[in-house]
Protein backbone atom coordinates (compact mmCIF):
# COMPACT_ATOMS: atom_id res chain seq x y z
CA UNK A 1 0.00 0.00 0.00
CA UNK A 2 2.29 2.86 0.74
CA UNK A 3 4.45 2.28 -2.74
CA UNK A 4 1.13 2.75 -3.91
CA UNK A 5 0.48 5.80 -1.98
CA UNK A 6 3.40 7.15 -2.22
CA UNK A 7 3.23 7.20 -6.46
CA UNK A 8 -0.26 8.76 -6.41
CA UNK A 9 1.47 11.25 -3.89
CA UNK A 10 3.74 11.99 -6.16
CA UNK A 11 1.87 12.44 -9.51
CA UNK A 12 -0.89 14.88 -7.32
CA UNK A 13 2.24 17.22 -6.53
CA UNK A 14 3.33 17.08 -10.14
CA UNK A 15 0.06 17.52 -11.20
CA UNK A 16 -0.81 20.22 -9.09
CA UNK A 17 2.63 22.14 -9.71
CA UNK A 18 1.76 21.99 -13.66
CA UNK A 19 -1.60 23.57 -12.83
CA UNK A 20 0.25 26.17 -10.73
CA UNK A 21 2.97 26.60 -13.39
CA UNK A 22 -0.01 26.72 -16.55
CA UNK A 23 -2.37 29.09 -14.75
CA UNK A 24 -0.88 31.04 -11.49
CA UNK A 25 2.73 31.94 -13.04
CA UNK A 26 4.65 29.57 -10.79
CA UNK A 27 7.91 29.47 -12.09
CA UNK A 28 9.62 25.85 -11.59
CA UNK A 29 13.27 25.31 -10.55
CA UNK A 30 15.06 23.11 -8.54
CA UNK A 31 14.88 25.46 -5.02
CA UNK A 32 11.49 26.98 -5.35
CA UNK A 33 9.91 23.03 -6.15
CA UNK A 34 10.54 22.55 -2.34
CA UNK A 35 7.50 22.05 -0.70
CA UNK A 36 8.34 23.80 2.36
CA UNK A 37 6.15 26.49 4.23
CA UNK A 38 6.89 29.05 3.13
CA UNK A 39 8.27 28.24 -0.76
CA UNK A 40 7.08 30.19 -3.59
CA UNK A 41 4.69 26.51 -4.74
CA UNK A 42 2.87 27.27 -1.41
CA UNK A 43 2.62 30.71 -1.82
CA UNK A 44 1.34 29.75 -4.86
CA UNK A 45 -0.89 26.88 -4.06
CA UNK A 46 -2.35 29.62 -1.37
CA UNK A 47 -3.28 31.90 -4.22
CA UNK A 48 -4.90 28.96 -6.22
CA UNK A 49 -6.83 27.63 -3.15
CA UNK A 50 -8.07 31.23 -2.11
CA UNK A 51 -9.33 32.10 -6.00
CA UNK A 52 -11.26 28.96 -5.79
CA UNK A 53 -12.82 29.56 -2.42
CA UNK A 54 -11.05 26.32 -0.92
CA UNK A 55 -9.10 26.18 2.90
CA UNK A 56 -6.16 28.02 2.48
CA UNK A 57 -3.85 25.12 3.48
CA UNK A 58 -1.01 25.29 1.44
CA UNK A 59 -1.18 21.49 1.46
CA UNK A 60 -2.03 19.35 -1.99
CA UNK A 61 -5.45 18.52 0.04
CA UNK A 62 -8.27 16.53 -1.47
CA UNK A 63 -10.53 19.61 -2.56
CA UNK A 64 -7.56 21.03 -4.48
CA UNK A 65 -6.80 18.05 -6.43
CA UNK A 66 -10.53 17.80 -7.32
CA UNK A 67 -10.50 21.25 -8.80
CA UNK A 68 -7.02 20.63 -10.31
CA UNK A 69 -8.78 17.72 -12.46
CA UNK A 70 -11.64 19.88 -13.64
CA UNK A 71 -11.47 20.39 -16.95
CA UNK A 72 -11.06 24.74 -17.89
CA UNK A 73 -10.68 27.61 -19.72
CA UNK A 74 -6.53 27.51 -20.45
CA UNK A 75 -6.43 31.16 -19.80
CA UNK A 76 -4.80 31.99 -16.71
CA UNK A 77 -6.05 33.17 -13.08
CA UNK A 78 -4.04 35.55 -12.34
CA UNK A 79 -2.32 38.72 -14.77
CA UNK A 80 0.56 37.56 -16.25
CA UNK B 1 -15.45 40.10 -12.00
CA UNK B 2 -11.65 41.75 -13.14
CA UNK B 3 -10.10 43.03 -16.57
CA UNK B 4 -6.70 42.48 -18.21
CA UNK B 5 -3.90 44.83 -16.58
CA UNK B 6 -4.32 47.94 -17.83
CA UNK B 7 -7.95 47.23 -18.97
CA UNK B 8 -7.30 46.89 -22.76
CA UNK B 9 -10.79 46.78 -24.69
CA UNK B 10 -11.99 47.34 -28.29
CA UNK B 11 -12.27 50.96 -29.37
CA UNK B 12 -15.51 50.68 -31.83
CA UNK B 13 -18.62 48.89 -31.04
CA UNK B 14 -18.96 46.98 -34.72
CA UNK B 15 -16.49 44.03 -33.82
CA UNK B 16 -15.48 41.44 -37.27
CA UNK B 17 -14.88 38.06 -36.70
CA UNK B 18 -13.82 34.63 -38.83
CA UNK B 19 -14.06 31.43 -37.95
CA UNK B 20 -10.70 30.63 -39.33
CA UNK B 21 -11.25 26.90 -39.52
CA UNK B 22 -13.43 23.88 -38.23
CA UNK B 23 -13.96 21.07 -36.03
CA UNK B 24 -14.48 17.64 -37.34
CA UNK B 25 -16.86 16.88 -34.37
CA UNK B 26 -19.81 19.08 -35.88
CA UNK B 27 -21.06 20.48 -38.62
CA UNK B 28 -19.94 23.57 -39.94
CA UNK B 29 -23.44 25.33 -39.55
CA UNK B 30 -23.38 24.47 -36.20
CA UNK B 31 -19.99 25.47 -35.11
CA UNK B 32 -21.88 29.02 -36.70
CA UNK B 33 -24.52 29.15 -35.24
CA UNK B 34 -22.57 28.56 -31.76
CA UNK B 35 -20.45 31.09 -32.19
CA UNK B 36 -22.95 33.81 -33.56
CA UNK B 37 -25.30 32.65 -30.32
CA UNK B 38 -22.01 33.04 -27.98
CA UNK B 39 -21.30 36.64 -29.27
CA UNK B 40 -25.06 37.74 -28.92
CA UNK B 41 -24.37 36.52 -25.18
CA UNK B 42 -22.55 39.81 -25.13
CA UNK B 43 -23.89 42.09 -27.81
CA UNK B 44 -27.57 41.85 -25.89
CA UNK B 45 -25.92 43.35 -22.83
CA UNK B 46 -23.30 45.84 -24.46
CA UNK B 47 -23.40 48.64 -27.56
CA UNK B 48 -21.20 46.02 -29.38
CA UNK B 49 -22.16 44.51 -32.70
CA UNK B 50 -20.47 41.48 -34.45
CA UNK B 51 -19.91 41.24 -37.95
CA UNK B 52 -19.04 38.09 -39.40
CA UNK B 53 -16.23 37.89 -42.15
CA UNK B 54 -15.54 34.75 -44.61
CA UNK B 55 -11.87 35.92 -45.38
CA UNK B 56 -9.05 38.07 -44.54
CA UNK B 57 -8.08 39.52 -41.25
CA UNK B 58 -10.75 39.97 -38.66
CA UNK B 59 -10.75 41.64 -34.93
CA UNK B 60 -11.64 38.14 -33.50
CA UNK B 61 -10.05 34.99 -35.19
CA UNK B 62 -11.71 31.94 -33.89
CA UNK B 63 -9.56 28.58 -35.04
CA UNK B 64 -9.21 24.62 -33.72
CA UNK B 65 -5.98 23.39 -33.41
CA UNK B 66 -4.40 20.90 -30.84
CA UNK B 67 -1.12 20.80 -28.91
CA UNK B 68 1.38 23.36 -29.89
CA UNK B 69 -0.84 25.78 -32.27
CA UNK B 70 2.18 28.82 -33.00
CA UNK B 71 1.21 30.47 -30.11
CA UNK B 72 3.12 30.21 -26.56
CA UNK B 73 0.19 28.41 -24.69
CA UNK B 74 0.14 24.63 -26.02
CA UNK B 75 -2.82 22.54 -25.33
CA UNK B 76 -2.56 19.54 -23.46
CA UNK B 77 -5.01 17.15 -25.02
CA UNK B 78 -8.24 15.92 -24.30
CA UNK B 79 -9.55 17.45 -20.82
CA UNK B 80 -7.32 19.99 -18.71
CA UNK B 81 -7.31 23.24 -20.64
CA UNK B 82 -10.35 23.40 -23.10
CA UNK B 83 -9.69 26.88 -24.68
CA UNK B 84 -8.18 30.06 -24.37
CA UNK B 85 -8.42 33.67 -25.77
CA UNK B 86 -6.60 37.03 -25.93
CA UNK B 87 -7.40 39.86 -24.56
CA UNK B 88 -8.09 42.98 -27.01
CA UNK B 89 -5.52 44.26 -29.33
CA UNK B 90 -3.51 43.58 -32.68
CA UNK B 91 -2.90 40.38 -33.91
CA UNK B 92 -3.19 37.49 -32.12
CA UNK B 93 -5.88 40.67 -29.73
CA UNK B 94 -9.20 39.40 -29.46
CA UNK B 95 -8.26 35.45 -31.18
CA UNK B 96 -9.70 32.64 -30.13
CA UNK B 97 -8.37 28.91 -29.43
CA UNK B 98 -10.43 26.04 -29.23
CA UNK B 99 -8.50 22.50 -28.30
CA UNK B 100 -9.60 19.96 -31.32
CA UNK B 101 -8.34 17.49 -28.33
CA UNK B 102 -11.96 18.20 -26.73
CA UNK B 103 -15.26 16.50 -28.44
CA UNK B 104 -16.59 19.64 -29.43
CA UNK B 105 -20.80 19.20 -28.80
CA UNK B 106 -23.91 21.49 -29.07
CA UNK B 107 -25.33 19.44 -26.21
CA UNK B 108 -24.68 18.79 -22.52
CA UNK B 109 -22.62 15.91 -23.09
CA UNK B 110 -19.05 15.96 -24.60
CA UNK B 111 -17.86 19.76 -24.10
CA UNK B 112 -20.61 22.34 -25.33
CA UNK B 113 -19.12 24.52 -28.03
CA UNK B 114 -21.53 27.74 -27.07
CA UNK B 115 -20.67 27.83 -23.51
CA UNK B 116 -16.65 27.65 -23.62
CA UNK B 117 -16.98 29.86 -26.37
CA UNK B 118 -18.71 32.89 -24.54
CA UNK B 119 -16.23 32.60 -21.49
CA UNK B 120 -13.40 32.92 -24.28
CA UNK B 121 -14.88 35.83 -25.74
CA UNK B 122 -15.74 37.74 -22.07
CA UNK B 123 -11.48 37.31 -22.32
CA UNK B 124 -11.23 38.71 -26.18
CA UNK B 125 -13.50 41.62 -25.15
CA UNK B 126 -11.36 42.16 -22.16
CA UNK B 127 -12.61 40.37 -19.17
CA UNK B 128 -10.43 38.38 -17.09
CA UNK B 129 -11.59 35.60 -14.92
CA UNK B 130 -13.99 35.82 -12.08
CA UNK B 131 -13.51 34.39 -8.80
CA UNK B 132 -17.63 33.89 -8.85
CA UNK B 133 -18.30 30.25 -8.80
CA UNK B 134 -22.20 31.05 -11.09
CA UNK B 135 -20.64 33.53 -13.32
CA UNK B 136 -19.61 32.97 -16.90
CA UNK B 137 -16.11 33.71 -16.85
CA UNK B 138 -15.65 31.72 -13.93
CA UNK B 139 -12.44 29.43 -14.98
CA UNK B 140 -13.85 25.62 -14.52
CA UNK B 141 -16.22 24.23 -16.98
CA UNK B 142 -19.60 23.36 -15.45
CA UNK B 143 -22.93 21.67 -16.46
CA UNK B 144 -24.81 23.90 -17.54
CA UNK B 145 -28.86 24.75 -18.66
CA UNK B 146 -28.39 25.39 -22.22
CA UNK B 147 -32.08 27.51 -22.05
CA UNK B 148 -30.83 30.14 -19.70
CA UNK B 149 -28.83 33.11 -20.88
CA UNK B 150 -25.41 32.14 -19.24
CA UNK B 151 -24.77 35.42 -18.18
CA UNK B 152 -24.55 36.19 -14.51
CA UNK B 153 -24.56 39.54 -12.44
CA UNK B 154 -21.05 39.58 -12.13
CA UNK B 155 -20.45 39.12 -15.98
CA UNK B 156 -22.86 41.86 -16.74
CA UNK B 157 -21.44 44.29 -14.46
CA UNK B 158 -18.07 43.54 -15.54
CA UNK B 159 -18.63 44.13 -19.50
CA UNK B 160 -20.34 47.04 -18.72
CA UNK B 161 -17.82 48.58 -16.98
CA UNK B 162 -16.26 48.36 -19.77
CA UNK B 163 -18.67 48.95 -22.68
CA UNK B 164 -21.40 50.28 -21.22
CA UNK B 165 -25.46 49.03 -21.26
CA UNK B 166 -26.84 48.02 -24.33
CA UNK B 167 -28.68 51.06 -26.22
CA UNK B 168 -31.14 49.27 -27.00
CA UNK B 169 -32.54 46.51 -23.95
CA UNK B 170 -33.01 47.05 -20.08
CA UNK B 171 -29.91 46.51 -18.31
CA UNK B 172 -31.26 43.37 -16.22
CA UNK B 173 -30.65 40.34 -19.08
CA UNK B 174 -31.67 37.89 -16.76
CA UNK B 175 -35.21 37.99 -17.93
CA UNK B 176 -34.36 36.82 -21.70
CA UNK B 177 -33.75 33.08 -20.93
CA UNK B 178 -33.23 32.13 -24.65
CA UNK B 179 -30.05 34.03 -27.01
CA UNK B 180 -32.22 34.77 -30.08
CA UNK B 181 -30.24 33.51 -32.73
CA UNK B 182 -30.69 35.91 -35.83
CA UNK B 183 -30.48 33.50 -38.24
CA UNK B 184 -32.75 31.15 -36.42
CA UNK B 185 -34.83 30.16 -39.12
CA UNK B 186 -37.59 29.12 -36.61
CA UNK B 187 -38.35 32.56 -36.31
CA UNK B 188 -41.62 33.36 -38.41
CA UNK B 189 -40.50 37.24 -38.58
CA UNK B 190 -37.38 36.48 -40.34
CA UNK B 191 -37.68 37.51 -44.15
CA UNK B 192 -36.48 34.53 -46.74
CA UNK B 193 -34.71 34.94 -49.76
CA UNK B 194 -36.66 32.39 -50.72
CA UNK B 195 -39.83 33.81 -50.43
CA UNK B 196 -41.77 34.49 -53.85
CA UNK B 197 -43.60 37.87 -52.43
CA UNK B 198 -40.91 39.07 -50.72
CA UNK B 199 -40.52 42.60 -51.24
CA UNK B 200 -37.53 45.21 -49.89
CA UNK B 201 -37.11 48.62 -48.37
CA UNK B 202 -34.38 49.55 -50.24
CA UNK B 203 -31.56 48.38 -52.13
CA UNK B 204 -28.10 50.18 -52.76
CA UNK B 205 -24.69 48.91 -54.00
CA UNK B 206 -22.36 49.45 -51.29
CA UNK B 207 -18.37 48.98 -51.86
CA UNK B 208 -18.71 46.73 -54.49
CA UNK B 209 -21.39 44.60 -52.68
CA UNK B 210 -24.94 45.16 -52.98
CA UNK B 211 -27.35 45.89 -50.05
CA UNK B 212 -31.06 44.67 -49.77
CA UNK B 213 -32.59 46.07 -46.69
CA UNK B 214 -36.14 44.34 -45.59
CA UNK B 215 -37.14 45.57 -42.07
CA UNK B 216 -34.13 44.98 -39.54
CA UNK B 217 -32.44 42.40 -41.89
CA UNK B 218 -30.03 43.19 -44.78
CA UNK B 219 -28.67 40.91 -47.21
CA UNK B 220 -25.32 41.48 -48.66
CA UNK B 221 -24.04 40.08 -52.22
CA UNK B 222 -20.64 40.44 -54.28
CA UNK B 223 -21.01 40.34 -57.99
CA UNK B 224 -18.46 37.70 -58.25
CA UNK B 225 -19.68 35.72 -55.10
CA UNK B 226 -22.57 33.12 -55.56
CA UNK B 227 -23.39 33.47 -51.92
CA UNK B 228 -25.07 36.16 -49.48
CA UNK B 229 -24.44 36.86 -46.07
CA UNK B 230 -27.59 37.88 -44.10
CA UNK B 231 -26.92 40.48 -41.19
CA UNK B 232 -29.10 42.43 -38.37
CA UNK B 233 -28.92 46.04 -39.65
CA UNK B 234 -27.68 46.95 -36.21
CA UNK B 235 -24.35 44.53 -36.74
CA UNK B 236 -23.20 47.22 -38.93
CA UNK B 237 -24.98 50.51 -37.67
CA UNK B 238 -26.18 49.76 -34.23
CA UNK B 239 -28.33 53.41 -33.73
CA UNK B 240 -30.17 53.20 -37.55
CA UNK B 241 -33.59 52.64 -37.13
CA UNK B 242 -35.06 49.42 -38.89
CA UNK B 243 -37.09 49.51 -42.27
CA UNK B 244 -35.52 51.71 -43.86
CA UNK B 245 -37.04 53.60 -46.66
CA UNK B 246 -34.14 54.24 -49.13
CA UNK B 247 -30.36 53.83 -49.84
CA UNK B 248 -27.94 55.10 -52.29
CA UNK B 249 -24.15 54.74 -52.92
CA UNK B 250 -22.42 58.08 -53.56
CA UNK B 251 -18.62 55.75 -54.69
CA UNK B 252 -16.44 58.21 -55.66
CA UNK B 253 -17.34 60.06 -51.47
CA UNK B 254 -17.23 56.40 -49.94
CA UNK B 255 -20.34 57.34 -48.79
CA UNK B 256 -23.64 55.46 -48.40
CA UNK B 257 -26.68 57.36 -47.49
CA UNK B 258 -29.84 55.76 -45.57
CA UNK B 259 -33.37 57.20 -45.24
CA UNK B 260 -35.75 56.71 -42.86
CA UNK B 261 -39.22 59.29 -42.60
CA UNK B 262 -37.68 62.82 -42.81
CA UNK B 263 -34.10 61.68 -41.70
CA UNK B 264 -31.26 60.34 -43.23
CA UNK B 265 -27.89 59.20 -42.55
CA UNK B 266 -24.79 58.88 -44.37
CA UNK B 267 -22.29 55.77 -43.42
CA UNK B 268 -18.59 55.61 -44.25
CA UNK B 269 -17.94 51.54 -43.65
CA UNK B 270 -19.54 50.33 -40.83
CA UNK B 271 -19.33 53.57 -39.14
CA UNK B 272 -21.97 56.64 -39.06
CA UNK B 273 -20.58 60.27 -40.33
CA UNK B 274 -20.58 62.76 -37.22
CA UNK B 275 -23.87 65.08 -37.59
CA UNK B 276 -25.81 62.63 -38.74
CA UNK B 277 -29.32 62.05 -38.99
CA UNK B 278 -30.04 65.46 -40.47
CA UNK B 279 -33.42 66.11 -42.28
CA UNK B 280 -34.67 65.61 -45.51
CA UNK B 281 -35.07 69.52 -46.18
CA UNK B 282 -31.33 70.20 -45.19
CA UNK B 283 -31.51 68.55 -48.97
CA UNK B 284 -33.39 70.98 -51.07
CA UNK B 285 -36.91 69.32 -50.28
CA UNK B 286 -39.76 71.24 -48.81
CA UNK B 287 -40.67 71.10 -45.16
CA UNK B 288 -44.02 68.66 -46.50
CA UNK B 289 -41.90 65.96 -47.36
CA UNK B 290 -42.13 63.95 -44.98
CA UNK B 291 -40.29 59.88 -46.42
CA UNK B 292 -38.73 59.12 -49.87
CA UNK B 293 -39.66 56.35 -51.26
CA UNK B 294 -36.60 55.07 -53.04
CA UNK B 295 -33.13 57.03 -54.77
CA UNK B 296 -29.53 56.46 -56.62
CA UNK B 297 -26.82 57.96 -57.42
CA UNK B 298 -25.95 57.99 -61.09
CA UNK B 299 -22.25 58.22 -60.81
CA UNK B 300 -21.70 58.92 -64.83
CA UNK B 301 -24.34 61.94 -64.71
CA UNK B 302 -23.09 63.14 -61.45
CA UNK B 303 -27.20 63.23 -60.47
CA UNK B 304 -28.95 62.02 -57.61
CA UNK B 305 -32.88 60.99 -58.10
CA UNK B 306 -34.95 60.84 -55.66
CA UNK B 307 -38.57 59.62 -56.09
CA UNK B 308 -41.84 60.18 -54.20
CA UNK B 309 -45.12 58.41 -55.61
CA UNK B 310 -45.35 58.36 -59.44
CA UNK B 311 -42.85 61.52 -59.52
CA UNK B 312 -39.23 62.37 -58.47
CA UNK B 313 -36.44 64.76 -58.23
CA UNK B 314 -32.74 65.02 -59.43
CA UNK B 315 -30.08 66.70 -57.88
CA UNK B 316 -26.86 68.02 -59.86
CA UNK B 317 -23.98 67.42 -57.72
CA UNK B 318 -21.55 69.61 -60.57
CA UNK B 319 -24.78 72.57 -60.01
CA UNK B 320 -25.19 71.58 -56.69
CA UNK B 321 -28.63 72.43 -57.15
CA UNK B 322 -32.37 70.31 -56.87
CA UNK B 323 -34.91 70.45 -59.90
CA UNK B 324 -37.20 73.41 -58.47
CA UNK B 325 -40.23 70.83 -59.77
CA UNK B 326 -40.86 67.02 -59.80
CA UNK B 327 -41.33 65.08 -63.17
CA UNK B 328 -43.52 62.01 -63.44
CA UNK B 329 -40.98 58.59 -63.31
CA UNK B 330 -42.53 57.43 -66.56
CA UNK B 331 -41.76 60.30 -68.61
CA UNK B 332 -37.97 60.11 -67.95
CA UNK B 333 -38.00 56.17 -67.14
CA UNK B 334 -40.42 54.83 -69.66
CA UNK B 335 -42.32 51.57 -68.72
CA UNK B 336 -41.62 52.20 -64.83
CA UNK B 337 -45.06 53.58 -63.76
CA UNK B 338 -46.37 54.42 -60.46
CA UNK B 339 -44.28 54.34 -56.93
CA UNK B 340 -41.19 52.36 -56.34
CA UNK B 341 -40.18 50.37 -53.69
CA UNK B 342 -36.65 50.78 -54.11
CA UNK B 343 -34.16 51.32 -57.11
CA UNK B 344 -30.04 51.16 -57.50
CA UNK B 345 -27.66 51.34 -60.43
CA UNK B 346 -25.35 48.64 -61.45
CA UNK B 347 -23.32 49.14 -64.40
CA UNK B 348 -25.29 50.88 -66.90
CA UNK B 349 -28.65 49.43 -65.75
CA UNK B 350 -31.37 50.54 -63.17
CA UNK B 351 -33.10 48.10 -61.24
CA UNK B 352 -36.53 49.21 -60.17
CA UNK B 353 -38.35 47.25 -57.26
CA UNK B 354 -41.66 47.43 -56.74
CA UNK B 355 -43.56 44.71 -55.20
CA UNK B 356 -42.57 41.09 -56.11
CA UNK B 357 -41.24 42.69 -59.63
CA UNK B 358 -38.51 43.76 -60.73
CA UNK B 359 -37.70 45.64 -63.89
CA UNK B 360 -33.71 46.26 -65.42
CA UNK B 361 -33.90 49.33 -67.31
CA UNK B 362 -31.26 50.52 -70.02
CA UNK B 363 -29.91 53.94 -69.48
CA UNK B 364 -28.62 54.04 -72.76
CA UNK B 365 -31.70 52.45 -74.77
CA UNK B 366 -34.14 54.67 -72.25
CA UNK B 367 -35.99 51.44 -71.94
CA UNK B 368 -36.78 48.26 -69.89
CA UNK B 369 -35.38 45.45 -70.63
CA UNK B 370 -35.78 43.00 -68.51
CA UNK B 371 -38.22 41.64 -66.29
CA UNK B 372 -36.88 39.78 -63.07
CA UNK B 373 -38.08 38.24 -59.49
CA UNK B 374 -37.19 40.63 -56.83
CA UNK B 375 -34.90 38.43 -55.33
CA UNK B 376 -32.89 38.09 -58.66
CA UNK B 377 -29.85 38.54 -57.02
CA UNK B 378 -29.86 36.73 -54.31
CA UNK B 379 -29.57 32.44 -54.78
CA UNK B 380 -32.36 30.98 -52.93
Amino acid sequence: FPANTRQTKEEDIQLIQKYLENYYGFEKDGESSVWKSNSPIIQKLKEMQEFFGLEVTGKPDSGTLDVVQKRRCGFPDIAG
Amino acid sequence: FSTFAGEPKWAKQVLTYRIVNYTPDLRPADVNAAIKKALSVWSSVTPLRFIKKDRGDADIMISFAARDHNDFIPFDGPGGSLAHAYAPGKDFGGDAHFDEDETWTKSTEGTNLFYVAAHEFGHSLGLFHSKDPNALMYPVYRKFDPSVLPLHQDDISGIQYLYGPSPNTNNDQRESTEIKDPTESKDPALPSICDSNLTFDAVTTFRGEIMFFKDKHIWRKHPAVSTADFNLISSFWPLLPPGVDAAYEIPENDETVIFKDNEFWVVRGDTIVPGYPQKLYTLGFSKDIMKIDAAFHNINEGKTYYFIADKFWSYDKRSQSMDRKSLLIRDAFPGINGKIDAVFQYENFLYFFYGKKQFEFDLDKKRVTRFLKTNFWIPC
